[in-house]
């Protein structure tokens, strides 16, 4: 069954979607059969796969509120072993329409059970909030990725994560685990990276990935495009560290 | 009366708080009376302005949820002129936790009635989503503004920001208006950030600040000290762009 991995934090523009979408691309050329779940409203991850948002029939919100089938959510992308259910601006609506829905929290472990078998990993992109669809996504993982930017603001809502990933972990997944922190665009001019990289060391001491990733304009300039670091630039700083990074995500998930 | 705005931009990390936190300093050395408003369950404002969360005795939360007065939450930074309502990690409940309230979008723009008078300048800070918080925000706030970083992902949700905006002009607040959009993390480095500025010209051609914030290690590093730009490095790009942007905020506020 998949190894389902949400990549969570609540400090926006750390990564997430970055993080998401390369190690999506990158498993899937590594020969993996990959979903890619955009659990966020702003539909990143969808675009940045290059997906156009105005020809999809269905999205997560028709899953999580319709309760359409996600086998009849999920996109094909023009790359082969991975697939995509997008999210567009209406799923914003979901987080308060959630509220009063019946099992709330489990709605996307109940449809991802669907088609579990059919990949080997699920990687769920989650927007910057402990809303119900970060909680739905943290429900239906079996794993948990931080990406945590190198910089003092991205250290402050730690600690809130953690508790909300014990909460959810107490009350509604007990199989969730942190599978590890990812830091992200560290800067070498600055000692303010050294700094958080070492403190973060110190909190999640076996956790902490070693890859490193830098900051490094390509990976800003990748998704214009509609392609990945390892399609636009693969032997950038920023992606040679995604090429490790995925490497560290295969032997972590114990990937055959 | 306090001309009230509010900093929003459901995108992560694109400078809202650093702009709020910037221009809340520049504003109050400048002899106007400021409270600023963390709205962010983060409380990335509060503590970019050194404030210790354990030592407050009401935030945020107790106004919209439990009815304190806003004037009992209201602490007093070591700056002349600038006073700051907190947040702290248990506001992240009142996404959940307001939806069954009666009129649950109007609870801040009540609570700052109370004080509006005592203020020239009310900022506040929103989180990077588009939930009941930002909601509460934008239904206070006479004006917003939309700070966008120079990047591609940054574009995509800029107009579902509108259609809020508009939505809560039309049902909650029609004296909502767009202040300006403001051009964050500029990198001249890359040719991404001018197609962005241009891009994003052409869909606000009239309300796009003259000032475009440089990407600068320097407000990064600002917060690690309890700073705000204008005390931690004035005469850096960073400082003098976001000393340039509060002269722009006094002209169109039209503060006397
Ligand atoms: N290592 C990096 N170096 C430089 N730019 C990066 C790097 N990683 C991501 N970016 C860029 O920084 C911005 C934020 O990254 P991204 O959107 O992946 O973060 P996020 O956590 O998904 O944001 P959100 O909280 O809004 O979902 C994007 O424009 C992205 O292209
Ligand atoms: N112009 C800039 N150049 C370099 N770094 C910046 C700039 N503006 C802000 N930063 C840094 O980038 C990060 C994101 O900025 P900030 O936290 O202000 O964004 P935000 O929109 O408030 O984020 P969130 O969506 O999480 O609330 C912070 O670490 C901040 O210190
Ligand atoms: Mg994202
Ligand atoms: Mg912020």
């Amino acid at each position: 069954v998949a190894a389902i991995v949400a990549l969570a934090n609540q400090k926006g523009g750390v990564g997430k979607t970055t993080t998401a979408v390369s190690t999506a691309v990158l498993l899937a050329r590594a020969g993996y059969r990959v979903l890619m779940v955009d659990a966020d409203p702003q539909g990143n991850a969808t675009s940045s796969l290059g997906l156009d948002k105005q020809a999809l029939l269905y999205t997560l919100y028709d899953v999580l509120l319709d309760g359409v089938g996600i086998a009849r959510a999920v996109a094909v992308t023009d790359r082969p072993r991975l697939d995509l259910v997008a999210a567009t601006p209406g799923l914003a609506g979901a987080e308060v329409e959630l509220v009063t829905v019946p099992e709330r929290e489990h709605r996307l472990a109940r449809a991802l059970a669907e088609v579990a078998d059919r990949y080997d990993v699920v990687l769920i992109d989650c927007p910057p909030s402990l809303g119900l669809l970060t909680v739905n996504a943290l429900t239906a993982a079996r794993h948990v990725v931080i990406p945590i930017q190198c910089e003092f603001l991205a250290l402050e809502g730690v600690g809130q994560l953690v508790t909300s990933i014990d909460l959810v972990k107490r009350r509604l997944n007990p199989s969730l685990d942190v599978l590890g922190v990812l830091m992200t665009m560290f800067d070498a001019r600055t000692r303010l990276s050294t700094q958080v990289v070492e403190e973060v060391r110190r909190f999640f001491p076996e956790r902490i990935f070693a890859t490193i990733v830098p900051r490094s304009i390509r990976l800003a300039e990748a998704p214009s495009f509609g392609q990945s670091i390892a399609e636009y630039d693969a032997t950038s700083r920023g992606g040679l560290a995604y090429r490790a990074f995925a490497e560290e995500m295969i032997g972590r998930l114990r990937l055959r």
